[in-house]
């Protein structure tokens, strides 16, 4: 395992955890996309079918089960628990993010390597993933205030995703018969989805400014 | 070839 590919585990580890952070700790999951941790629960549920056919190494198995298990006990944070519930942005967060998923399926049942139920369904959470933080951007950009645990979240994972095609160059050139399109395509579309976010999350930074989002 | 994909990323 490579440099970048660690790198992009753990900041996606971090992501998890300031998400976790927010709602254990704080009991808050003010500007937090509902539909887009839902979609992320399937893009794990569908994804790690193989958890227990498949086994790569240790650090997979253990990584594999904390992004599901995270991934749901946020959904079931957001929707069950009594103070968590109510700081939800339910009126703003009205993405229908039912309509990412057909399509999705449709793709991954059209465009696959291997016409098999696992592997359809790993294709299909490959495209999912790569629009399943739509919801959340459409959420920030129509949330006034954007909190400080918030916007390193969504920063996090976009750091996660572009690391990842860091990883997918370096192992382009270092390992033979790595190619992997579906991957690559999927990955670089949801690294653009963060392009917008990235650059107003770091001029904020760097003039020490309040994030906020044009409307 | 047949082989299985090997999804080692996460």
């Amino acid at each position: 395992m490579n440099a970048f590919r660690l790198a992009g585990d753990m900041t996606h580890l971090i992501s998890v955890l300031v998400l976790l952070l927010k709602i254990h700790t704080i009991k808050s999951c003010a500007g937090i996309s509902l539909k887009t941790q839902e979609l992320y629960a399937l893009v794990f549920a569908t994804r790690y079918l193989d958890i227990f056919t498949d086994f790569i190494s240790l650090y997979n198995t253990v990584m594999k089960l904390i992004f599901l298990g995270s991934s749901f006990s946020i959904v079931w944070y957001m929707r069950r628990h009594k103070l968590v519930q109510r700081s939800y942005d339910k009126d703003h967060d009205t993405f229908r993010h039912q309509l990412l998923v057909l399509p999705c399926l449709i793709l991954a049942l059209l465009i696959h390597e291997q016409f098999t139920f696992k592997e359809v369904m790993w294709t299909f959470s490959i495209y999912l993933e790569a629009v399943a933080i739509l919801p959340q951007l459409v959420l920030l950009q129509r949330t006034r205030n954007i909190d400080n645990l918030t916007g390193q979240y969504v920063f996090f994972l976009g750091a996660y995703r572009s690391l990842y095609i860091l990883n997918w160059i370096y192992r382009y050139f270092t390992e033979p018969h790595y190619v992997h399109w579906i991957t690559w395509i999927s990955g670089l579309v949801q690294t653009l989805l963060y392009a917008d976010f990235f650059y107003y999350y770091i001029s904020s930074w760097k003039n020490n400014v309040k994030l906020t989002l044009p409307a | 070839g047949t082989e299985e994909n090997d999804h080692d990323e996460l």
